[in-house]
């Protein structure tokens, strides 16, 4: 564990003094291989040890604990910082008519469940959502979310025979405010963001229906790379939130980090399961526990 | 060019561990690379070539021999497994195609009996790729589905049987038991099955992708890796990290998301791609 190791590289030092530069340098060292143990970005993880180092600097060695756990102390409060701050993001949802909500995201990262998730969620906050289907190319990606709302008693809207993705959205729209369904969820294919056409798509999406929020949904064992895709999607089509999925695993979830300290919008659910229950607000500090334990 | 007997340059070893770590090798198997090659330089076994070169044939070297898969037995039966998300069922649509292609009878069977509309996703692929298919009722047992479908593939002469399964997280112990389960009852259905055993890998997938492998390995012997969405960014550096540490050969990659987007592994082709 990184704190066992920073008493390892620490044992020498008594309480007295302030921590030395070479004592801060030593222990960032085990802090950076933690770090990047936890996927955080390359880039990502150079900046934040430079900004504690400075913070660290002059900090003065406390006689109630180890300087390894003081060392862990200035960083988890950094990272805590970073992820968002103590306490819990809520969500921002207006009122329109319908309320958009829509879902994007790499291939295979947890959409389409977490459509169901979000919504009962929003459901047991007496919204009345209906879900939409705008994945017109994954085999059988329709009927996936159709099961899905049969489960959870929501309704879904499938495209119809040929029918685009956009002209889909517009008929749920219509359908929505005939039904009186208060919020959409659009669930979308999963693309790369390096796929121009795909991601024209996404940008047509949004400057057609103009969403009220826009996740984007992360796999949490995502490596290096978040940085790249968090990027290029709140660049092309403007991310208001993060969905991090699958944390029910052990991936150490460092990619939260990464996307919060780059595209800097907030981390605002979690996913701790395949069931349509499987969601959870995001907590800051339990997020750097996990990154750092 | 490296005079003999001189260390890597600071600069040298910066830029190795920024393409290895952005790579998702890892910190840690990124250290020990970067000694070993440290060590050879010292000793003289490396004398020349740029700091990319040298470690562009150390990896190629790593990554061994490819696993092309050797259709013997028959029906020659393939499990594909791996965390959720990763590309297995669509890979077993590619896979198929490929086996067909090559005048092969291939069978495949629908084991994922837990997901909304998995068993529904796997036979557009078969009806795609013109290829039988063996399902299950949803939440049927999909150690039953295997087995049947192993007994039929045997019964009628199919060459190939392709099994999905549910996707898993290697930290469920009851949905890794259920793998072990599906193991030793496609084994007693036909003799030597199942005789290649696939872990499918996100290219995206950091760390954690070590983890993923060293339980599947150790639950169910693994014989080969598929790296799937190696047409995105990430470069799927992890799956050095396996090899070094399993043994495990890379089998294919995945490239796309249509029928003919599967690459037999080149540890040239990756390792240029990783380096670039
Ligand atoms: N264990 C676990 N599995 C999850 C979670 N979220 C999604 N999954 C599983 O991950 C797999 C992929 O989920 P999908 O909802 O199909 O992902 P998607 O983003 O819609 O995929 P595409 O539409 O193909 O891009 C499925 O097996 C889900 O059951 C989670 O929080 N935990
Ligand atoms: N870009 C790209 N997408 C891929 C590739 N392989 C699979 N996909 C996509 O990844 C998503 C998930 O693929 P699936 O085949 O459903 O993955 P799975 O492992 O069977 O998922 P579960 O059964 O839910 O665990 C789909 O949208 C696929 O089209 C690939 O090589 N490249
Ligand atoms: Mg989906
Ligand atoms: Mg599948």
């Amino acid at each position: 564990q990184l704190t066992e190791r920073l008493n390892q590289a620490f044992k020498s030092l008594t309480g007295r003094g302030k921590l030395s530069e070479k004592n801060i340098a030593d222990g960032l060292r085990e802090v950076r291989r933690a770090l990047l143990e936890a996927d955080v970005n390359f880039k990502v993880v150079k900046s934040f040890i430079e900004s504690v180092q400075q913070e660290a600097v002059g900090e003065k060695v406390m006689k109630s604990i180890t300087p390894g756990q003081q060392i862990i102390k200035i960083v988890h409060d950094k990272l805590v910082d970073l992820l968002g701050g103590r306490g819990v993001q809520s969500i921002k949802l207006p009122k329109a008519n319908p309320t958009i909500v829509m879902l994007v995201g790499l291939q295979g990262s947890g959409k389409t469940t977490h459509a169901a998730k979000l919504a009962v969620w929003l459901r047991e906050r007496k919204w009345n959502p209906a879900m939409v289907a705008l994945d017109v190319y994954r085999p059988a990606a329709a009927q996936q979310l159709q099961i899905l709302g049969n489960q959870i008693s929501v309704p879904v809207i499938v495209p119809q025979m040929l029918e685009t993705p956009l002209s889909c959205a517009n008929r749920s729209i219509a359908e929505a405010q005939m039904k009186g369904y208060d919020i959409l969820i659009l669930d979308t294919a999963g693309r790369l963001q390096i796929d121009d056409e795909m991601m024209r798509e996404l940008e047509e999406l949004q400057l057609r229906l103009r969403p009220q929020c826009v996740f984007l949904v992360v796999d949490a064992m995502t490596g290096q790379t978040a940085v790249e895709v968090g990027q290029e999607f709140a660049r092309r089509v403007g991310i208001d939130g993060f969905i991090l999925t699958k944390l029910d695993g052990d991936a150490k979830g460092g990619a939260a980090l990464s996307l919060r300290a780059v595209v800097g919008k907030p981390i605002l659910f979690i996913g701790t399961g395949e069931k349509t229950d499987a969601i959870e607000p995001f907590y800051p500090d339990r997020m750097a526990n996990r990154i750092l334990g | 060019a490296l005079p003999f007997g001189k260390k890597l340059t600071r600069e040298d070893i910066e830029l190795v561990e920024e393409i290895l770590i952005g790579a998702d090798v890892g910190v840690i198997t990124t250290e020990e690379i970067i000694e070993e090659l440290n060590e050879a330089v010292k000793n003289g076994e490396i004398t020349g070539g740029d700091a990319i070169s040298i470690l562009e044939e150390r990896l190629i070297d790593e990554l061994g021999e490819p696993l092309r898969i050797d259709v013997r037995a028959k029906p020659h039966i393939i499990l594909v497994v791996g965390v959720n998300g990763t590309g297995k069922t669509t890979t077993i649509g590619k896979l198929a195609h490929r086996f067909k292609n090559d005048g092969k009878k291939v069978l495949l069977a629908a084991g994922d009996t837990f997901r909304a509309a998995a068993s529904e996703q796997l036979a557009v692929w078969a009806e795609r790729v013109g290829v039988d298919m063996v399902m299950g009722q949803h939440s049927s047992d999909p150690a039953a589905v295997i087995f049947d479908a192993a007994k039929k593939a045997g019964a009628k002469d199919y060459d190939v049987l392709i099994a999905d399964t549910a996707g898993r997280l290697h930290t469920k112990k009851n949905l890794m038991e259920e793998l072990k389960k599906i193991v030793r009852v496609v084994g007693k259905a036909v003799e030597g099955a199942p005789h290649d055993t696939l872990l499918v890998i996100d290219a995206t997938t950091g760390q954690n992708g070590l983890a993923q492998a060293e339980v599947f390995h150790s639950a169910i012997k693994l014989t080969g890796i598929i790296i799937t969405k190696l047409d995105g960014t990430g470069k799927g550096g992890i799956a050095i990290a396996i090899r070094r540490k399993l043994g495990v050969p890379i089998c294919a990659i995945g490239t796309g998301e249509k029928i003919d987007d599967f690459v037999d592994f080149s540890p040239q082709d990756y390792v240029k791609a990783m380096l670039e």
